[in-house]
């Protein structure tokens, strides 16, 4: 990727992550559409032989042979058995059966992870700078799952399955389907048994937001990650009749529009069908959009589609406007007519003017690429929320990364829009989506796995975590662009990561599949259910109190139960493990409601020595007085003065 | 749920599998899958057998296979395929 090393602080600290054996002997497995092995991101220059025990392989397919990977990318499978035995046999005309991506998802995906440094990289001049994973120094193993008509379960459990058998070390899976509790989810599944083996698996939260309740792969062992913006646009500008003008974002390179206003209208006024405005396949009336700039709403079929059906009837150019759904959330295409995307705001008032005057005109200007946009991050509208549906006792997503107009690697079988007509090949896309930001982070553990390589999977996570930042600068919270109000732990989790904290986190909350069994017979599962999970003969103990709150998660769900009357205390346990040595740290509670009040005991933890274990107990009280709201939200720090290692509270009031 | 013939549709199933119950008449665990298959359907075939993610494998049955497997000794759990998509 290019800007967001920079943005995540990578560029200028460099020096803290290790470039030596360490760094490349870590191997970062991505399940998704494949890989094209031909993209920059994958050159192998300066990489030494396969790291010792590693175990996988690159098979050959269509278009695919053992020499398509190299000393950078040392794995390449595909699993298509069960895809198959539902939807018949691959049509090789339209897709490779084989490790190769003809869609571009995976390509971009793995390169976002652990790509290999490329100078030069742009679509078609925007983003334009030096892209690289983010762990450049990792190397790539690609397990493809997804094929034309989706991913199917068995395939992905037989890719997990293969990759704890190859030997990855950090698993990345951008893909996820629905809300199934964890014994029937064979994501959750394949993860566990993963966790089980040291390997960190990071998933992205899901494009379902802004929508409470949204949130997929909620497993408290799978690290969820939502997606922001970076602070880079793409901004177009338009100009009306009217003399009004308006800032969108579009990625449209080719002949720019005639320097004068042009006839505009409104696609529902082009059209016979009751969803004109949506800008469908055959919907628009050519005679009436012919020489025209058409404007057409968000939704229902793909952005870059409505601008193809406008260009097919005749059209010379879009503007695409967001309705509610959207808000202001600006995501750049490179539409193949002169077209840009304009918020819901500047929408509404865009149709007023094309639907009341008589001879509306418009033009749009391309502004290329901008830098330093604040404020940034901001909570991408369509990242999925919580709280978590599952087990809304752990706080979900974990934390957000950039996943908004994210430049990486592309396919050389498909074009930047991925439309059939689209017969432009490049070598690097910009796309947007929670499938984005979960690289970022696979590859930044994949960077603190090279720095710490006796670190669990939890242990990763909690510094990854415990590090996020949740407000600017200026100390005002991150935004939310669904709402442009402040975000919450239920938009971004932990907040936004901030790997360069992470590498010295301080104190970690740590966590072992034992644990996690702990946590299954707190839910009650069965012995069968738990067995599905786990794998093991593991029989809950009916002595013993298993709560899901002392499971030792960096951030802390608090569900008030508004049935029971009289004052309630819900107590949570914690235990932090020193990673930065001796050190004394003290407790700071933050929170915006007085209806609870907070207490941890103890408020000091001295640590002697690096590893030593601390425990402490945080009780939540709610007196009967309290007014119920729907949520509320606090934070816990623990700081010695160098480390601030932040948790971040919610309470729902159910 | 059938066929234009009145044979009931197969789908992907994931069979889970308690391996600490595998008879010791068996060598290998891959064997006893397939036994555990073959006492439910003559044609089913195995999908994938799974060693490290899962005990146990996926194949193709018929509603009724999958509730007959569902009770024969070591299976934990027959669930159906579910179908994930890109974010």
């Amino acid at each position: 990727t290019t800007r967001t090393p920079l943005f995540l602080g990578l560029d200028h600290n460099a020096d803290l992550f290790p470039q030596s054996d360490s760094a490349t002997d870590v191997v970062v497995g991505v399940l998704d559409t494949g890989v094209w092995p031909e993209s920059k991101s994958f050159d192998d220059s300066g990489f030494g032989p396969v790291p010792s025990g590693w175990k996988g392989a690159c098979e050959t397919g269509t278009n695919f042979s053992a020499s398509s990977c190299n000393h950078k990318l040392i794995g390449a499978r595909f699993f298509a058995r069960g895809y198959e035995a539902t939807m018949g046999p691959i049509d090789e005309s339209k897709e490779s059966k084989s490790a190769r991506d003809d869609d571009g998802h995976g390509t971009h995906t793995s390169s976002t992870a652990a790509g290999s440094i490329v100078e030069g990289a742009s679509l078609l001049g925007y983003a334009a700078g030096t892209a690289r994973g983010m762990a450049p120094r990792a190397r790539v193993a690609v397990y493809k799952v997804c094929w034309l008509g989706g991913c199917f379960s068995s395939d992905i459990l037989a890719a997990i399955d293969r990759a704890i058998e190859d030997g990855v070390n950090v698993l990345s899976m951008s893909l996820g389907g629905g809300m199934s509790d964890y014994y029937r989810d064979s994501v959750a599944i394949g993860a566990f048994a993963a966790m089980e083996k040291g390997i960190l698996v990071s998933c992205s939260a899901g494009n379902a937001g802004p929508s409470s309740f949204s949130l997929s792969n909620v497993a408290p062992w799978i690290t969820t990650v939502g997606a922001g913006t970076l602070d880079r646009d793409f901004p177009a500008q338009v100009t009306f009749g009217n003399g009004k003008n308006y800032s969108g974002v579009s990625l449209f390179k080719g002949d720019a529009l005639p320097a004068k206003l042009l006839p505009f209208v409104y696609a529902g006024n082009a059209s016979n069908a009751t969803n004109g405005n949506l800008c469908m396949t055959g919907t628009l009336i050519p005679e009436r959009v012919k020489g025209k700039i058409v404007m057409c709403d968000r939704g229902v079929n793909a952005r870059v589609q409505k601008g193809q059906v406008v260009k097919d009837a005749g059209g010379i150019g879009m503007i695409l406007a967001n309705t509610a759904a959207n808000g202001e959330e600006l995501v750049a295409d490179a539409h193949l007519l002169p077209a840009t995307a304009v918020g819901e705001k500047s929408g509404d008032e865009i149709r007023e003017y094309v639907l009341t005057n008589p001879n509306p005109t418009a033009t749009i200007v391309f502004e290329g690429t901008v830098v330093g946009i604040q404020p940034s991050p901001v909570v991408a509208a369509f990242s999925s929320r919580g709280p978590n549906s599952i087990t809304p006792e752990i706080l979900k997503p974990d934390l957000i990364a950039p996943g908004v107009n994210i430049l990486a690697a592309w396919t050389g079988e498909a074009g930047p829009t991925g439309l059939a007509a689209d017969e432009r090949r490049v070598g690097f896309n910009i796309i947007s989506g929670t499938s984005m930001s979960c690289p970022h982070v696979s590859g930044l553990a994949a960077l603190l796995k090279a720095a710490h390589p006796d670190w669990s999977p939890a242990a990763i996570r909690s510094a990854l975590m415990t590090t996020a930042y949740s407000s600017y600068k200026d100390q005002k919270p991150i935004l939310d662009v669904a709402t442009g109000k402040s975000s919450t732990p239920f938009d971004h989790g932990a907040g936004h990561v901030s790997p360069v904290n992470a590498i010295n986190p301080g104190l970690v909350y740590d966590l072992s599949a034992e644990d996690y069994i702990g946590f299954l017979c707190a839910l009650k599962y069965t012995a069968s259910q738990i067995k599905s999970v786990a794998r093991s003969n593991f029989t809950c103990d009916p002595s013993k109190t298993y709560s899901v709150t002392d499971l030792n998660y960096p951030s802390f769900a608090v569900n008030i139960d508004t049935t029971r009357s009289g004052t309630r205390a819900y107590k949570y346990t914690r235990t932090v493990t020193s990673v930065g040595g001796a050190g004394t740290y003290r407790v700071k509670i933050s929170s915006e409601t007085t209806a609870v009040k907070i207490a941890v005991e103890p408020a000091v933890l001295s640590f002697k020595e690096v590893n030593e274990k601390q425990s402490y107990t945080v009780t939540f009280t709610v007196s009967s007085s309290s007014a119920p709201t729907s949520n509320s939200f606090g934070r816990i720090e623990w700081s010695d003065g160098k480390h601030v290692v932040g948790s971040p509270v919610a309470f729902s009031w159910t | 749920a059938a066929t234009g013939d009145g044979r009931q549709r197969r789908a992907t199933y994931i069979v889970h599998m308690a391996r600490s119950q595998m008879p010791a008449s068996f060598d290998h665990h891959s064997h006893w899958y397939d036994s555990s298959l073959r006492s439910v359907s003559d044609s089913a075939e195995l999908l994938y057998t799974y060693d490290n993610a899962i005990h146990g494998f996926s194949t193709r049955l018929t509603p009724e296979e999958a509730e007959s497997l569902t009770g024969q000794p070591g299976v934990i759990s027959v669930l159906p395929e579910l179908r994930y998509e890109l974010h």
